[in-house]
């Protein structure tokens, strides 16, 4: 992934950009020159968010910022936990009330005005949801903030979610679902909504798949990387997690952070974790409306997943896999650091992708017990609705919807295996987690590491206990849910590219849809005869 | 865990304007309403000061709400955690 920065003119006057890293990447801050967002790229197309709004859900926005008024959306803007329109910081108990401020400053601080740095989207307009800072979060609250406005905020960028104490299990209640349900079906003049989300801060200790927000199929879950390629000390596991930005630096060095604007007219060069990787993926999502704006909520999933990059991300402990279509995916960083450039290339020509179906595969209801030591192994073979209206042949996202106690749900292991052979980790040992009551009632654990693939085959689901005490528990329910397209989803697209992902995927597709009409054209051949 | 009891409520009305929901609230101790943007004739009852936790339910509020011939269906809005990251 390495390019000459040389290549791309970019003048910022702005006195923190050089910091901003996470930008362009020459090396600053003891990072690896050419580990960033690529958004050079795209500035230098010409895209850099117009007419795209995007909205921070968080503890209010600095919009006085002289770095931000400019670019503040006040129409688009409420404050929910005070009911007024002037979304406002404003004192809480923790003293801590700048984090949207840092948020809306990724994602579009103004270029070349001497002040701060410049946001990955500086021309794209942001708009304030305060909605964190009641002394507790409501149903209403949420589902509220998420629908507001959804003909005008194009992006809602989400930096919060339930506690990354490595215990809790929660999502969004009945009422925010719907919400994002209406979102996705009917904002943007029915292209939907786009709900950006960081995937979590709870460290080896935690699972984002244990984060219903996260780990919803309408939200893009985006994790953190640092500045020389490695993972941030706070990434969860998660199959979930769609790609990652750079957006921490490791290192004990000041400058490694985020510069960007931060409460009362100041700049930060401190912002980091995970917390920056919503507003900086949204950021880059604006470019690629920008260059397209028909795209749909899911066209830019499979935009993301296309040209995320490997780049030299590297993850100790969990290695690159390729799924059963050769997509390359890690259980940290999903398909790679969001690559700015390559998605506005690829969202130009795009052609949206086919409609999509729902099938249910399958599900096992008998209950069955788990012991230490001995791992249980359940099967679901299923022909993905073949032959009926809902048939799903080219996987997007799939649930495993999951009813399990356990004596202690933090020792439990859960894995899933596609029939094209790729294993997905849908829940990792939470060892603070000590649960014995609640367990996981018809929780709907998400992957999407086998997009792309053919779901037809069978599926295995593992379920054990990994711990130093013996444990038991009792599975009461699998039920397999698989969402995604009928016919293939990249072969109108243009390539440009003969070494991208796209070039892959589409050359997949033409083989196995001749395979399948030579197939059809024998059987059809031999029942004549 | 602890239930955390709030001022807020899902309110939904049989017809009415966002007018009619705001004097409703406001006839019912409400700071006011706001309608939600999808879902039919669906309100956000919330209070007038900064909102307080509580710890026993709200019954005379929810039951005179529920009473009132104009409203189809109150839901009392539980609080809980969530955490900037």
């Amino acid at each position: 992934g390495y390019r000459e920065i040389s290549n791309f003119d970019v003048n910022m006057s702005d006195p923190l950009f050089t910091k901003q890293w996470y930008l362009i990447n020459t090396g600053q801050a003891d990072g690896t020159p050419g580990l960033d967002l690529n958004v050079a790229e795209a500035w230098t197309m010409g895209f850099t968010g117009k007419g795209v709004t995007i909205a921070i859900m968080d503890d209010g926005i600095d919009y006085l910022h002289p770095d931000l008024a400019s670019n503040y959306n006040a129409e688009a803007s409420f404050d929910f936990s005070s009911n007024d329109p002037f979304p406002y910081p404003r004192y809480t108990d923790d003293w801590f009330n700048s984090h949207g401020t840092r948020c809306a400053g990724e994602v579009s601080a103004v270029s070349n005005n001497n002040i701060c740095g410049v946001g990955v989207a500086y021309n794209s307009k942001v708009a304030g949801i305060r909605m964190l800072d009641q002394p507790f979060m409501t149903d209403i609250i949420e589902a509220s903030s998420i629908s507001h406005m959804p003909q005008v905020i194009d992006i809602y960028s989400a930096s919060w979610g339930p506690t990354d104490d490595g215990k809790t299990v929660d999502g969004p209640r009945e009422l925010t679902l719907q919400a994002m349900a209406d979102g996705v079906n009917k904002g943007r003049g029915g292209k939907g909504s786009i709900y950006v989300w960081a995937s979590g801060d709870g460290g080896s200790y935690d699972d984002c798949n244990c984060d219903g927000y996260a780990s919803s199929m309408w939200t893009i879950s985006i994790n953190s990387a640092i500045n020389d390629g490695r993972t941030a000390l706070y990434d969860e596991s998660c199959s979930s997690t769609l790609a990652s930005t750079f957006s921490n630096g490791r290192k004990r060095n000041p400058e490694a952070g985020v510069a960007t604007t931060d409460l009362y007219g100041n700049c930060t060069l401190r912002h980091s974790g995970t917390s920056a990787a919503a507003p900086e993926a949204a950021g880059v999502f604006a470019l690629a409306l920008e260059a397209n704006p028909n795209l749909t909520w899911r066209d830019l999933q499979h935009l993301t997943v296309l040209t995320s990059k490997r780049n030299k991300l590297h993850d100790e402990v969990h290695q690159w896999r390729r799924n059963g279509v050769g997509l390359e995916f890690n259980h940290l960083f999903g398909y790679g650091v969001l690559d700015a450039g390559g998605m506005v290339k690829l969202a130009r020509e795009w052609k949206t992708v086919p409609e999509r179906f729902h099938c249910v595969a399958g599900s096992v209801q008998e209950t069955q017990k788990i012991q230490s030591g001995n791992k249980l192994v359940l099967s679901i073979t299923t022909d993905a609705c073949q032959g009926k209206d809902n048939f799903v042949r080219y996987l997007e996202h799939v649930q495993a919807v999951i009813t399990i106690n356990a004596s202690r749900r933090g020792d439990l292991n859960v894995n899933m295996t596609s029939p094209m052979g790729t294993k997905s980790i849908l829940l990792s040992r939470r060892p603070r987690d000590d649960d014995a009551k609640v367990g996981f009632d018809k929780w709907p654990f998400m992957t999407t590491h086998t997009w792309g693939e053919d779901p037809r085959g069978t599926w295995l689901l593992e379920v054990g206990f990994q711990g130093e005490a013996p444990q038991s528990g009792v599975l009461k329910e699998w039920t397999l849910m698989l969402h995604g397209t009928q016919s293939a989803p990249y072969i109108d697209q243009v390539v440009r590219d003969y070494q991208s992902k796209l070039a892959m995927s589409k050359k997949e597709e033409l083989e196995e849809e001749l395979d399948e009409a030579v197939e059809r054209s024998l059987k059809s051949l031999l029942s004549k005869n | 865990e602890e239930v955390i009891f709030t001022e807020h409520f899902l309110v939904q009305l049989h017809e009415g304007t966002n007018e009619d929901a705001h004097q409703l609230a406001r006839e019912h101790g409400f700071g006011s309403a706001r309608k939600l943007p999808f879902g039919e004739g669906l309100f956000h009852f919330y209070p007038g000061e900064i909102p307080k936790s509580r710890r026993k339910r709200s019954l005379q509020q929810h039951r005179r709400l529920a009473k009132d011939h104009r409203v189809k269906n109150v839901f009392p809005q539980e609080g809980f955690g969530r955490q900037k990251r």
